[in-house]
This record gives C-alpha cells, structure tokens and sequence, in this order.
C-alpha cells in the first residue's frame, strides 16, 4: 500500500508540472512553477537538469521517479 | 571536490523542490 500511495504521490507531482499532460516535462514546464512553489527560476532549472538524467531536455516520469526516490530515501533506486 | 559540492547543492534544491510540492499539495485543507 505504501509503495501504491507513493506512486500515485509521484504521478500527482508529476502532473502538477506537466500542466498540458503531455506525458513528459520540459524545461519552460518547469519555469512556469516559478511563482507557485517558492524556489528562484534558476533553482527550478538547476531542479531540472538534476532530474533530466539523460540531458535531452525531457523530463519522463520515471527520470521524474528516480529524482524522488532519491529525494525520499537519499540515493537513487535502480 | 568541486563536483561533490555540486551534487550536495543539487541535493539541497531537490529537496527544496519536493519539500515544496509536498507543502503545496498538504498545505491547505
């Protein structure tokens, strides 16, 4: 149950950034949180590039995943 | 190591972000 509410946990975070559920995030999605979450534009792209693991300028919601999980258990789950 | 802070620091603003998320989605009743 846990490992299911934290899933729908991600999905949800997910969703709030991928405002046009485009199933993926990009770098102006993340830009557009400046003014909702308390974080500097050039935090949120420093966020971005973080999770962007394969730096093609897509955020997936697994790479979404990978950067929560390690958030959550402070390594990243493979 | 320059690159050990690097990660630190991106760990601090991840955090951050999440952190954020979470109050913004718990925050209001």
């Amino acid at each position: 149950r846990g490992h299911r509410t934290m899933l729908e946990k991600t999905h949800d975070f997910f969703q709030t950034c991928d405002i046009e559920d485009k199933g993926f995030i990009t770098r102006r999605d993340m830009q557009r949180l400046h003014g909702e979450l308390p974080l500097s534009a050039e935090e949120l792209e420093n966020v971005f590039d973080t999770l962007d693991s394969d730096g093609n300028g897509y955020l997936t919601l697994e790479e979404f995943s990978l950067g929560f999980s390690e958030f959550l258990f402070g390594r990243r789950i493979s | 190591d320059p690159n050990m802070k690097g990660a630190a620091a991106n760990e601090g603003v991840l955090a951050n972000f999440f952190n954020s998320l979470l109050s913004k989605k718990t925050g209001s009743p």
